[in-house]
């Protein structure tokens, strides 16, 4: 099994590799990436290697062919429907994101316990009763869930979301979730972040 | 050097810590932590062993105790000064989130490049003109930057952050900075989070 850790990085070298190539560039080599990302080559070498053998030996990566190969590891090459639960504060600044759409993240979906704001059409998404979200998920077919509601109904509103077959989720509430083997969870949580980097600053 | 990936995980023990201290425990075991967080109690032993014994062989961790520890080892244990960049849409939204402040994260400047927004009050707080960063920056004691600019301008203000002695940056913008040897970034970017789930789910 590749590390998570690997799988975390790779979507950074794509994120470099479109900005090359849309640069003009037609070759890098890890060098060239380890600069740009202030990673060591031979890390990203080890990284690569789990997945083939990339580039040729002192000519460096082709860099189209490498980021469309790490697009199809990753499963970048294809759209993927979202659902967001929480229509607060939040939730509308999420959904009228535009960093979603143009890297094929589609929030085709939103849904709020609360009965004012259910109806409510925002961002152009008809926000729908959480007591729909399982028939939704599938007319949507959805397959990644964006929670943005209070910490208090966080956990509840994951368990809706993997009873109803999701297997991804962006949890925006500041607590660690617990979900079933084959789900994943990625957090969006500042403060957690900063709590991260002041033992380098003490 | 402690792994920062082990640097990463022990905010997430501090929370944990946190919510079962104030529902009344006094003492946890490593099993009950690995269960809470879905980790395995020798992962969490393993990360705890970088900075000492705690606990006692099958009595388990007094929680206060090893809490107190951690926050001290984080720089947890005091209040840290705050800076953002960038008063646009995101940036309003940062310097309004309430989750800060009972963390001991403070924000007490913010700047912009606009001069129709330098001035104004937002949330308690007057926007400077970013040209007054490196003096405010002193006044004030920031120790983090915050940076919500348009991508564009997202390494230009962390230089700048970085030339006013700021060595911790909370980073919005969805690019890779570059910044030199000593100065922590975190990045704080959605569709990177999704980029690294697709992989699990395609
Ligand atoms: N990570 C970040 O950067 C960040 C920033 C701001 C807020 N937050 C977090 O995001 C969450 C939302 O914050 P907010 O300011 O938008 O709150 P909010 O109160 O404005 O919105 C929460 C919404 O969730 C809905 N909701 C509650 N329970 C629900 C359920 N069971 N099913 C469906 N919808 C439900 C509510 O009706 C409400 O509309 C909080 O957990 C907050 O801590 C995170
Ligand atoms: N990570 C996330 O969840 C998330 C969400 C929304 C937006 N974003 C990102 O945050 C950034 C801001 O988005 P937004 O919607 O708030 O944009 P915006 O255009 O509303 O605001 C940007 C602000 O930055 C200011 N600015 C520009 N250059 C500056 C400089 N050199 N010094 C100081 N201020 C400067 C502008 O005057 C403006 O007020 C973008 O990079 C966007 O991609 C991230």
């Amino acid at each position: 099994a590749v590390p998570e850790v690997v799988i975390q990085r790779l979507p950074l070298y794509v994120r470099v590799l479109t900005q090359f190539s849309s640069s003009g560039e037609e070759v890098i080599s890890s060098e060239q990436l380890g600069t740009r990302l202030q990673m060591t080559p031979a890390q990203i070498r080890k990284d690569l290697s789990y997945f083939g053998r990339f580039g040729k030996q002192g000519r460096g990566y082709n860099i189209s062919i490498l980021e469309g190969k790490l697009r199809t590891i990753l499963g970048l090459d294809r759209t993927w429907n979202a659902a967001v639960v929480g229509m607060g504060r939040l939730g509308r600044a999420v959904v009228s994101y535009p960093g979603f759409a143009p890297e094929g993240f589609n929030i085709l979906a939103a849904f709020d316990a609360n009965e004012e704001i259910v109806g409510q059409s925002i961002s152009g998404l008809k926000v729908e009763s959480i007591s729909k979200l399982t028939q939704s998920v599938k007319d949507h077919d959805i397959k990644i869930g964006i929670v943005t509601v209070p910490i208090d109904h966080a956990q509840e509103v994951i368990d809706a979301l993997v009873e109803a077959g999701i297997r991804s989720i962006l949890n925006y509430a500041p607590l660690s979730p617990q979900v079933p083997e084959g789900v994943t969870v990625r957090g969006i949580d500042p403060v957690l972040s900063l709590q991260s980097m002041t033992y380098y600053i003490k």
